[in-house]
């Protein structure tokens, strides 16, 4: 059964399923260990009340056992084998490593997690896209220092004018624990509007996205040496120098969320180009299913809700066009019911729904209104030029207006007490 | 009674071509 419809066949919105939108995906990074093969050095914890210990490893690109690229972040993971991500040694800060996923199209994004094979840094920033990496906007600040590195204030109450703003935590800032670690950031979270989200257009372009990067700004300052620390010489084998340089390392990457359909598409399928596009249902279209199919513009598109599908209908042209437009005027003058006027009407059809015949033509009562010949044209007729006094037949009983002494539904004969005359102009003229 | 129909061979056209019924 097709879930955007119900037993009886009538529309209901249906959304595709959640999922972790960047698993399998490929994320762009602006650093990344191996190349040449470097060492770095981290402090290992223990479950039991032993202490802590150093723990170093050589990261090579060229050596699968030994690398640690970008595909790590968003492969399978098990409690087993955690694979990372790892930057290149740092020694600067601040130093933006940026992570950057494209989703390939809109998706509605519940939340965006990171965790960490190194401690997690002391101040990053989470961005979006809504427009396939254009244009960026804040999405979310993690910083014990929000006013100094990302001029917000920390922990902002959060307020129906501002729900759909970035906002600054100091949570999730903590060094420990040194590895694991893990940062989650809920999109809806605390908003508002995030109990109506239906009727909240704000959070619903909110959670909206095409694209997420994550900037870790700033490290853990190590407190001790060798904290998160890194070999700084060129040799990988050498000893661990002393300098306080750090790496960042992340085994998941994840983006949780569904497909943007607007409540009119259940899944998602590439198209012939390999573009992730909805399977669009309610005579809907689009990447989103966010326009009318052609033809299915007799109400304005809606986004579907719990109560309502919203799905598109299509003009009432009695089959007698093909192409329609919408007219919002006529919408509200109906009682948002139908606002959709024809165009290019044919088979001598007229009107906003082809529901009555032009000029010159009548109505053929036999035949119901979609019939292509219910119009019957009386401009041919050998009568009606000659005997009608208009070109315009009433509309639903085809009566034209006859000329004087002229009588028939189509003008063509002489009334009683009138006889044919030899002039077109007064073809009946009274019996003597 | 039904009249006949008008029968468009008895009018005169001459002052009227543009009048005839293209039918006819």
């Amino acid at each position: 059964p097709d879930p955007c419809y119900d037993d009886q066949g009538a529309a209901r919105r249906c959304i595709p399923e959640f999922i972790n939108a960047a698993f399998g995906k490929e994320v762009m990074v602006s650093s990344v260990c191996g190349r040449p093969a470097s060492r770095s050095c981290s402090v290992v914890e223990r479950s039991d009340d032993r202490p802590s210990v150093r723990s170093c490893q050589i990261c090579d690109a060229a050596d699968p056992r030994r690398a640690h690229p970008a595909s790590y972040l968003t492969d399978l993971n098990s409690a087993h084998n955690l694979t990372c991500w790892q930057s290149e040694n740092l020694n600067t800060s601040p130093h933006n490593v940026t992570l950057t996923l494209s989703l390939g199209k809109k998706f509605e994004i519940t939340y965006v997690s990171l965790q960490f094979c190194s401690p997690r840094p002391e101040s990053l920033a989470i961005y979006k896209s809504m427009d396939y990496g254009k244009t960026w906007m804040p999405y979310q600040f993690y910083s014990s220092q929000c006013r100094r590195l990302y001029n917000r204030p920390n922990k902002a109450s959060i307020t129906k004018q501002n729900e759909q703003e970035a906002l600054c935590t100091d949570g999730h800032t903590d060094l420990y624990p040194l590895s694991g670690g893990l940062i989650a950031f809920s999109t809806l979270d605390g908003r508002p509007s995030g109990k109506d989200f239906d009727n909240s257009p704000v959070l619903q372009d909110w959670v909206t996205v095409t694209d997420i990067r994550v900037v870790f700004s700033r490290p853990q300052l190590p407190r001790e040496q060798g904290l998160g620390a890194a070999s700084n010489s060129d040799d990988p084998m050498a000893v661990t120098s002393s300098l306080p340089t750090y790496f960042y390392a992340v085994g998941d990457f994840q983006v949780g969320g569904r497909c943007k359909c607007n409540g009119h598409g259940s899944r998602c399928l590439k198209d012939k180009e390999g573009k992730l596009v909805c399977d669009c249902k309610h005579n809907t279209e689009g990447p989103e299913c966010d326009r009318c199919k052609p033809f299915h513009y007799d109400r304005p598109w809606q986004r579907a809700n719990a109560r309502e599908a919203n799905e598109c209908l299509a003009c009432n042209c009695n089959l007698h066009a093909r192409r329609c437009r919408f007219n919002m005027e006529l919408y509200k003058l109906s009682g948002r019911k139908s606002g959709g006027v024809c165009m290019n009407c044919r088979h001598n059809t007229a009107g906003r729904h082809c529901h009555y015949c032009k000029e010159g033509f009548y109505r053929d009562m036999a035949r119901p209104i979609t019939h292509r010949r219910a119009c019957k044209g009386s401009r041919k007729s050998e009568s009606f030029s000659v005997g009608a006094a208009g070109k315009t037949c009433n509309q639903t009983t085809g009566q034209c207006p006859c000329k004087d002494g002229v009588t028939g539904i189509t003008c063509n004969r002489c009334a009683k007490g009138y006889q044919q005359s030899r002039s077109p102009v007064a073809p009946c003229i009274k019996i003597p | 009674d039904v009249m006949p129909t008008l029968d468009m061979a008895l009018f005169d056209w001459t002052d009227y071509e543009d009048m005839k019924p293209v039918d006819t």
